[in-house]
């Protein structure tokens, strides 16, 4: 995945997306395609949740899976979640909630309750770095205000790094792939540098939903995973996402 | 680049989606928070019940080449553990279970994925 939350020259925030999901799960020799991938796009669902006939947030989702990876509550925030690999992965957590020790939150049901209850940016970040968790995550968090936005890293039980936009040090946007931010990427999977490159070439006086999607429609910021792209904004209360495909050649992650 | 990792010139002129990357918009769906949990679901899983079993099916085609056992697992004792979750998650997926026609434990499976797979 690669999660950007950018603010422009006037303050406005945008945070975008793209899901990447689905390696290593199959590979679909004839179409050159992640057979997950494929799969997952049909079920790709915008959802607009309403309380007393009004929206509380609203999401992108996998018809079936009720937790949140991308979402936005009109006004107050936006939020988007990478995935975090780890030796001390998720698989340790749900084995632990299988056997009785419950103290952690499955991932998904964190995000969902702060979209649904969260009333500002700090509470949000405050419940996305202390609440336990069954696995690590990246969360990806912007909010009403301009430099309201942050990268937030997450072991299993505690917040291990916080990576807040600095537009006072030059820093205009926040950007995680699957990797910690202050280490490099993998070798073979950097998608982190072109990204970077392509947002200081659109530059901060033209961010956009337009430029935005340059980037992330940029190889291999989009690749073989990609099953869509997500853009967000709260003060122009948009909320938009497409389908993506990557015809080879492009990168299988 | 002619080889991987393919990075290209960061794009330009791609919005608004068109053309080969583009592979349609999104749908829109309400879901309606004052209704039961049980009943939230039910319009979106049955407008997207085919593609929703033909992903389970996948997974468990694979998990079954991998660990012959585990989707008796997931099917017969992952179940037991539905009322452990909060509310009201246990009763969303049932709802989503029972509309998409498959057994709970799958549901359970899907929306753990995450988890699983952060190794």
């Amino acid at each position: 995945c690669t999660s950007v939350v950018a603010q422009d020259t006037s303050g406005k925030l945008f945070h975008a997306r793209n899901l990447d999901f689905g390696l290593f799960l199959g590979w679909d020799v004839k179409n050159n395609s992640w057979i997950v991938s494929e799969l997952l796009k049909p079920l790709v669902v915008n959802v607009n949740f309403q309380r007393n006939n009004k929206t509380a947030f609203m999401s992108t989702s996998f018809a079936g899976y009720i937790g949140m990876l991308t979402g936005m509550k009109p006004g107050v925030l936006t939020l988007t979640m990478n995935e975090r690999f780890s030796l001390d992965g998720g698989y340790i957590g749900i084995l632990e909630w299988i056997l009785g020790k419950r103290h952690g939150v499955w991932m998904g049901f964190l995000t969902r309750s702060v979209l649904e209850n969260a009333t500002s940016y700090d509470e949000a970040k405050d419940l996305l770095s202390k609440t336990e968790m069954l696995a690590p995550a990246y969360f990806i968090l912007g909010g009403n205000k301009p430099g309201q936005a942050c990268v937030i890293t997450r072991s299993r039980t505690s917040s291990i790094n916080f990576w807040e936009l600095d537009t006072q040090k030059g820093e205009w946007y926040v950007l995680e792939t699957n990797y910690d931010h202050w280490k490099p990427p993998l070798v073979i999977d950097n998608r982190r540098d072109p990204a970077m490159k392509c947002m200081k070439t659109k530059g901060q006086k033209s961010i956009s939903f337009t430029t935005i999607y340059d980037v992330l429609s940029t190889k291999p910021v989009l690749n073989k995973l990609t099953t869509y792209t997500a853009m967000m904004s709260i003060s122009e209360n948009k909320f938009e996402a497409y389908l993506r495909d990557c015809p080879h050649p492009c990168m299988p992650w | 680049q002619d080889v991987p990792p393919y990075t290209e010139d960061c794009r330009s002129g791609t919005y608004p989606p068109s053309g080969p990357t583009f592979k349609g918009k999104v749908q829109w769906y309400t879901v309606n928070l004052d209704q039961p949990p049980y009943e939230r679901w039910q319009k979106l899983i049955s407008d997207k019940k085919a593609p929703l079993n033909e992903l389970i099916q996948h997974i468990k085609n694979l998990a079954k080449a991998i660990f012959p056992n585990l989707i008796d697992i997931v099917d017969n004792k992952l179940p037991f553990l539905i009322g452990k979750l909060p509310s009201p998650f246990g009763e969303e997926m049932k709802g989503v279970a029972d509309a998409a026609g498959l057994p709970l434990g799958e549901i359970m499976l899907f929306n753990i994925f995450y988890e699983v797979f952060s190794v």
